[in-house]
C-alpha cells in the first residue's frame, strides 16, 4: 500500500523515512593529513590514511574508521572546516560529531538551504560563548527568534581525549517544535542542503600521541562519524527519495506535486493554490474542471477566494466550441446540443442561422433558435412562417400573403 | 404542411450585393 494514500485511496500525508543523510556522501575537509606523509598518517597508505570519506562510512563495532586533519602547532588557532552536501533539501533533525580526538573546545556549525551559496549559522559550541563568538552562552529560544542559533558551553569538555560526541537538536528547545505543521519559521530551521562544521580552537593541551614527539608539539582535530539525522524533504507530498535521470536526489512526488521536494502542483492542477501536507489534511493539488475541452488552466486568487476557498482553475483554450470558466457553455454561434454530455466533443453545435431568414447570427445558447426576421420560422429561421409566402427582397424574404 | 425552405435564387440581390451569401 503507498502511505500517500489511506485503505480508501484518499491522499494524506506521507514523509520519506527517518535516515543518516550523510551516510556514504562526500565531505570536503579543509585540511587532511597524509600529505605530504608523516609517521602516522599517509594519504598513499590504506593503512595509514585517514580521508574525509572515513567521516561518512559504515562503522562497525570497535572497528571506527576516523578521518584526520593535518597537525598543527600547539599554540595555534587553526580553523579547519568539515563540508557535507546533502544533494537535495533536507529536513534535518540533528547532526552529531563523533571525535576520535579530543573534541575542540570551539565548534560552530552552519547549514545551507541554497546548495552552498549562502551560510546560515545552525549552533555553536564554546567555553567561551561571548569571546569566540560574540554570543552569549546559554540564551533561550521564544517564539520571536526561533531562527537564532545559540552558543552553549556545553559537549566541548576535554574529555573524554577519545570518543567524545557533539550532537546538535535542531528542535530542542523551540517553542514551535510541538507544533511545526503551523510554524512555517520552524519548518524553514530544519531545511538544509549543506552541512558545514568550524573547529576553531583545541584545547591547549599537547597531544599524547606520538606524533608530537617526533614531529613537534601539536594537535590535529579527528572524527569518525559525522551524522546528519533527518528526512528528505517532500512537504509531505513523497514517502521516498529516489535519483532522477542525472543521478539527483529528487522526491517520488504524489498527490498532483511535482518538483525536487514536491513543491508546486503539476500542470492542469491549479484549481487550488499549493501548500503543504498537514498531519489534518493533504492539501493534494487538484485537477481543474475543464470538462475534457481543454488542456491547460491557471489558478486566479480572486475567483478562488470568491468561491470560498474551494476553486480557483480558470481553463485556457477551451476547444470544441465551449467557452466560460470550466468550458462548460458553448461560444457565441453555437447552442447547446442537450442529447450530449458536456464533455462530449461535439456536445455545441452551430447555430446555422440562415443568411437571409435570420436576424443575426446567434442563437440561443440552449434551444438553438435563430432570431427570425419578422414572417420567418424554423429553428435556423429558413422557412416563411404560416400566411406568409416568400418575396423577392432578401431584407424581407417573407411577406404576408394578401 | 411544412412550408418549403427560403430559395435563394428567388431573391433580387440587385441592391443587396453585399448579402449575398454564396450559393
Amino acid at each position: 500500500p503507498d502511505p500517500c494514500y489511506d485503505e480508501h485511496g484518499l491522499p494524506r500525508r506521507c514523509v520519506p523515512e527517518f535516515v543518516n543523510a550523510a551516510f556514504n556522501k562526500e565531505v570536503q575537509a579543509s585540511s587532511t593529513c597524509g600529505r605530504p606523509a608523516t609517521r602516522h598518517c599517509d594519504a598513499t597508505d590504506p593503512r595509514k590514511s585517514h580521508p574525509a570519506s572515513y567521516l561518512t562510512d559504515l562503522n562497525t563495532a570497535g572497528n571506527m574508521t576516523c578521518w584526520r586533519s593535518e597537525t598543527f602547532p600547539r599554540h595555534s588557532s587553526q580553523n579547519v572546516s568539515l563540508t557535507l552536501s546533502l544533494g537535495k533539501k533536507f529536513e534535518v533533525t540533528y547532526v552529531s560529531l563523533q571525535f576520535c580526538s579530543p573534541r575542540p573546545e570551539s565548534v560552530a556549525i552552519f547549514k545551507s538551504m541554497d546548495y552552498g551559496k549562502s551560510w546560515v549559522p545552525y549552533q555553536y559550541y564554546s567555553s567561551q560563548c561571548r569571546k569566540v563568538y560574540g554570543r552569549p552562552s546559554r540564551a533561550s529560544v521564544t517564539k520571536q527568534n526561533e531562527q537564532e542559533a545559540l552558543c552553549t558551553d556545553g559537549q566541548t569538555e576535554l574529555y573524554p581525549l577519545t570518543g567524545g560526541l557533539i550532537a546538535f537538536s535542531t528542535l530542542d528547545g523551540r517553542p514551535s517544535a510541538q507544533d511545526l505543521d503551523n510554524s512555517p519559521v520552524l519548518q524553514d530551521w530544519l531545511t538544509a542542503t549543506d552541512i558545514r562544521v568550524f573547529f576553531s580552537r583545541p584545547h591547549l593541551l599537547g597531544n599524547k600521541d606520538s606524533e608530537a614527539s617526533d614531529e613537534g608539539p601539536g594537535f590535529f582535530y579527528s572524527v569518525g562519524e559525522f551524522q546528519v539525522g533527518g528526512r528528505c524533504k517532500c512537504n509531505g507530498h513523497a514517502s521516498r527519495c529516489g535519483k532522477d535521470k542525472e543521478g539527483r536526489l529528487i522526491c517520488d512526488c504524489k498527490h498532483n506535486t511535482e518538483g525536487p521536494e514536491c513543491d508546486r502542483c503539476k500542470p492542469f492542477h491549479y484549481d487550488r493554490p499549493w501548500q503543504r501536507a498537514t498531519a489534518r489534511e493533504a492539501n493534494e493539488c487538484m485537477a481543474c474542471t475543464c470538462n475534457l475541452h481543454a488542456r491547460r488552466c491557471r489558478f486566479n486568487m480572486e475567483l478562488y477566494k470568491l468561491s470560498g476557498r474551494k476553486s480557483g482553475g480558470v481553463c485556457l483554450n477551451c476547444r470544441h466550441n465551449t467557452a466560460g470558466r470550466h468550458c462548460h457553455y458553448c461560444k457565441e454561434g453555437f447552442y447547446r446540443d442537450v442529447s450530449r454530455a458536456i464533455t462530449d466533443r461535439r456536445v455545441c453545435k452551430a447555430c446555422d442561422c440562415h443568411p437571409v431568414g435570420a436576424a443575426g447570427k446567434t442563437c440561443n445558447q440552449t434551444t438553438g433558435q435563430c432570431p427570425c426576421k419578422d414572417g420567418v420560422t424554423g429553428l435556423t429561421c429558413n422557412r416563411c412562417a404560416k400566411g406568409y409566402q416568400q418575396s423577392r427582397s432578401p431584407i424581407a424574404p417573407c411577406i404576408k400573403i394578401p | 404542411d411544412v412550408m418549403p425552405t427560403l430559395d435563394m435564387t428567388l431573391f433580387d440581390w440587385t441592391d443587396y450585393e453585399d448579402m449575398k451569401p454564396e450559393i
